[in-house]
């Protein structure tokens, strides 16, 4: 999977 | 999904409690001030990317409505409600808290800038800092029913980000070790309060029938 921030999260 | 949009409801739920807590006894007792001083630094650091970088109308809002929200509630307790507020039971050593997530952010960030620096820290941050609340809440003894009510729907949106984060690593093939690891740390911290609360609303509405 790709390691990421999710950032369209609250 | 699914997950996400209840985590999201519950979080915009429990603010709504809140300011209605406030506004219809006109004090601010029983609530920590230091917690949601730290919401206002939770949310300011987090959302941050909204003057870089645009979501969803749907995310610009809750975020704007987020650091808002958490600004007036500051305000209500330090000047509007002031005179009935008292602090000398609010004393839990936030500095900890604080200095712990700063830890935390620059051990464990997916880029070294200030913007991913400062997102990650509101993730710990975030975990941690309901506990001058719990806290509060412990010393205080009792507390109203609306509070608790607040304290569960804010638990709950970050526990019902997890099933969220697990939908995302299966549909989308995307991890977010991060928020996974601090949010998996805050249910932690919450886990005690929920069931407490689970063991009064059963005893209270379920088992207490005439």
């Amino acid at each position: 999977a790709e390691a990421s921030p999710n950032h369209d999260e609250l | 999904n699914l997950f996400r949009i209840a985590g999201d409801i519950s979080h915009l739920v429990s603010i709504l409690i809140l300011l209605q807590t406030i506004e219809k006894g006109k004090t601010t007792s029983g609530i920590s001030l230091k917690t949601q001083i730290l919401y206002v630094v939770v949310f300011v650091t987090r959302y941050l990317d909204l003057l870089t970088t645009y979501v969803s109308l749907y995310n610009s809002l809750m975020k704007i409505f987020f650091i808002a929200s958490s600004v007036y509630v500051v305000w209500l307790m330090t000047s509007k409600y002031n005179k009935k507020f008292k602090e000398d039971q609010d004393v839990f050593p936030v500095k900890y808290l604080v200095g712990g997530s700063f830890v935390m952010s620059l051990l464990f960030h997916y880029k070294f800038t200030f913007s991913e620096i400062l997102w990650s820290f509101s993730l710990w941050l975030e975990a941690v800092c309901i506990l001058p609340q719990l806290f509060l809440l412990q010393k205080t003894g009792e507390a109203k029913a609306i509070t608790t009510h607040y304290i569960f729907a804010l638990g709950l949106y970050r526990a019902l980000y997890i099933p969220n984060w697990f939908y995302r690593y299966y549909s989308e093939n995307r991890l977010d070790l991060l928020s996974v690891s601090a949010g998996l740390l805050q249910t932690t911290i919450y886990s005690d309060f929920f069931y407490v609360y689970y063991q009064k609303v059963l005893k209270n509405w379920g088992f207490n029938l005439p």
